[in-house]
């Protein structure tokens, strides 16, 4: 059975990357 | 993950095994908002943030995704990604929350919220080094 760590289920949302 | 998400991943699906950074094994429907705290904390380098979705409007650049605005932690600077509706997102205090929750339960039988604005999602960024 996989198994998935817990921080492939949240965005990596880099403060420094923007619009 | 990068920033935007890629195409129906298995971690998501209902019953999916999930390691915390404490070790502990649990099953992604069952994942509580301190699974997610806790784990940073144990986990050197990575940090956890709030992440506010400020707009949801459909990708200009890519037809059938959606466009999630947010402000990012406490600089609260403004992240955009691109995703596809039914990929789930982890608020603060509700648990798995989507733009498309119908699409969210017929692709990963994951039981979703629908997404709205002013949700704080958990993401992650590394830890600044001093």
């Amino acid at each position: 059975v996989p198994v998935f760590p817990w921080h492939s289920l949240v965005p990596f949302l880099a403060p420094t990357q923007s619009d | 993950a990068p920033a935007s998400a890629p195409s129906n991943p298995s971690h998501f699906m209902k019953g999916a095994i999930i390691q915390l950074a404490t070790g502990e094994l649990k099953r992604v429907e069952d994942l509580q908002t301190q699974d997610f705290v806790r784990s940073a904390e144990v986990s050197g380098g990575l940090k956890i943030d709030s992440s506010m979705v400020v707009d949801i409007r459909a990708s200009q650049q890519k037809p059938g995704l959606v466009s999630l605005h947010f402000t990012v932690g406490e600089q609260q600077s403004k992240v955009t990604i691109d995703v596809p509706p039914e990929h789930p997102f982890f608020v603060f205090g509700q648990g798995w929350s989507s733009c498309s929750p119908e699409r969210t339960a017929q692709l990963y039988d994951l039981a979703c919220h629908p997404l709205q604005v002013g949700d704080v999602c958990v993401s992650i960024t590394l830890q600044q080094q001093p």
